[in-house]
């Protein structure tokens, strides 16, 4: 439906990061696209987007695709019950949530297990699966099949109450011991999954906060990027943002 | 010429204990590769998977998930960490033009490595949720069979379970940046090799002088979900000697029924 075409050139033996669009007059506009829903609030429209880059005198050299769901995702802290109270594309979302740990303790993961195991989950009538921290960062295929069947996800990143701090007796009072280590795999995990339109929240840990220097990390690294933050008027339209 | 790519490797992956193994890597993957047979250490691999896995898969173990067998596995806090140190190897092909180049990807390793390629030696460092990508251009044969090998080693700190049993033990697996229910927990025993391997999946990935790196894709919505836009970011990476310059592309497509696809 969209396809959109831009030039660069790149030094020698270096790496740059690019964004589309550059420009006002180069942007992915879509009217009324199908939205993403969770499972038993609609439909989970996925759309293919593939990105390639062609090198003058060369050809093709990479390319890279992914399915995506346009949906937007909220979340507040309730003041009146303490709890966190999402809305789905502006539709606020009743949570009906499983905890999940892995597919398979010895991890003899597959697509086929995912996707009897997220299916399942979305024939109970849940929309929600929990990622407990002491267990893993799922893999992409894990993800693929909550964005097939609208489970959204809430992952948390690998600290618990028992290990790290809260335990009888106290241990790891100050997390793992290498906490650039855990910020590394933190981005890294963030990066392999941040497409998927089924994750919903990022966690700290269980029944714990991560070591003040990780969850500060943290917060900055997924905090919403300054390009998008704008202040939306009551008509939902945003102030600052694209005309 | 390799067309630009992912190729998973998944099959014909061999494993053998360390403590068992009495060649190097530089030897295993060029003069002495293995083989399986009846004196052999080396037996079928699951990988993706685990070496409890792979032992369960050969028999060399019984299944831990099963009445009292977990008892009768060793763990990793008597034997030591040597023993569930397992080489794990695999041949692959590689045709590559002269501007193409080739990583050896691994998606996520249990918990560090020692990776060798026809004689050459590279290190996966620390942690069990990273991914790893190895520039093997250089190193692969243009045409014909590569020889690679990997050591997997545990966790560092495997820890040890209290006879109490608890949530995760002794907490040592906490030190590390891995998974914590492997020590045992309320809903689960614990794992006796603590899930150390090649957990995930391993390929190869051939591209020409230019790789595209994390994209990351975003949508916003103005006038009530009816004006919608698409920013993608992305990163480039040349790894040619020289200038290039490149048309960037994305698309998007809906797929219809029937693979039907509108463009």
């Amino acid at each position: 439906e969209h396809l959109q075409t831009q030039r660069v050139s790149i030094p020698a033996e270096s790496r740059v990061q690019y964004t589309f669009p550059q420009s006002a007059n180069w942007q992915l506009f879509f009217y009324k696209p199908n939205l993403w829903w969770p499972n038993g609030m609609g439909k989970q429209s996925l759309y293919n987007v593939v990105i390639t880059v062609d090198v003058k005198g060369y050809g093709e050299s990479d390319s890279w695709g992914h399915l995506f769901g346009f949906r937007k995702i909220e979340s507040h802290i309730d003041s009146a019950t303490g709890g966190r109270l999402f809305k789905i594309n502006g539709e606020p979302i009743f949570i009906r949530g499983g905890n999940w740990i892995l597919s398979d303790g010895l991890l003899r993961l597959s697509k086929k297990r995912y996707s009897a195991d997220i299916k399942f989950h979305a024939d109970m009538n849940f929309n929600m699966i929990r990622c407990w921290g002491g267990g893993l960062a799922e893999r992409p295929e894990f993800y693929y099949y909550c964005d097939l069947y609208g489970l959204l996800v809430w992952q948390e990143f690998w600290i618990t109450g028992d290990v790290d701090g809260r335990g009888d007796p106290v241990s790891n009072p100050d997390g793992p011991l290498d906490h650039d280590l855990f910020m590394l795999c933190a981005r890294d995990t963030v990066k392999l999954l941040r497409n998927h339109p089924s994750l919903a929240l990022w966690v700290g840990g269980n029944e714990q906060i991560p070591p003040e220097d990780i969850n500060t990390a943290l917060k900055n690294d997924l905090k919403l990027h300054p390009l998008f933050q704008n202040v939306l008027n009551e008509n939902g339209d945003s102030a600052t943002g694209f005309s | 010429m390799a067309g630009i790519g992912k190729t998973k490797l998944v099959s014909g992956w061999l494993a053998a204990r360390s403590t068992e193994v009495n060649l190097t890597g530089t030897q295993l993957t060029t003069t002495n590769p293995p083989s399986k047979g009846p004196r052999s250490p080396w037996i079928d691999a699951e990988v993706p998977g685990t070496v409890l896995g792979t032992l369960v898969k050969n028999k060399v173990v019984p299944d831990p998930f099963y009445g009292l067998e977990n008892e009768t596995i060793i763990d990793i806090a008597h034997s030591g960490r040597e023993y569930y140190t397992f080489w794990f190897f695999t041949t692959f092909q590689s045709e590559l033009s002269g501007s193409q180049h080739l990583d050896l990807n691994f998606r996520a390793v249990n918990y560090s490595a020692e990776v060798y390629i026809n004689g050459h030696k590279k290190v996966l460092p620390k942690g069990m949720f990273r991914r790893h990508s190895l520039d093997v251009t250089d190193i692969v044969h243009p045409e014909g069979q590569n020889l690679l090998a990997v050591l997997v080693h545990p966790p560092d700190h495997p820890g040890s379970i209290p006879s109490q049993g608890g949530q995760g033990g002794d907490h040592e697996i906490g030190k590390d940046v891995a998974t914590q229910y492997v020590e045992g927990w309320d809903w689960i025993a614990p794992i006796r090799d603590r899930n150390t391997g090649i957990w995930d999946e391993v390929s190869i990935y051939v591209t020409g002088p230019v790789k595209i790196i994390d994209p990351h894709l975003v949508s916003t919505f103005f006038d009530n979900y009816k004006r919608v836009y698409l920013h993608a970011t992305t990163e480039l990476i040349n790894r040619s000697a020289w200038v290039v310059d490149c048309s960037l592309n994305i698309q998007v497509t809906t797929e219809l029924e029937g693979n039907m696809c509108l463009v």
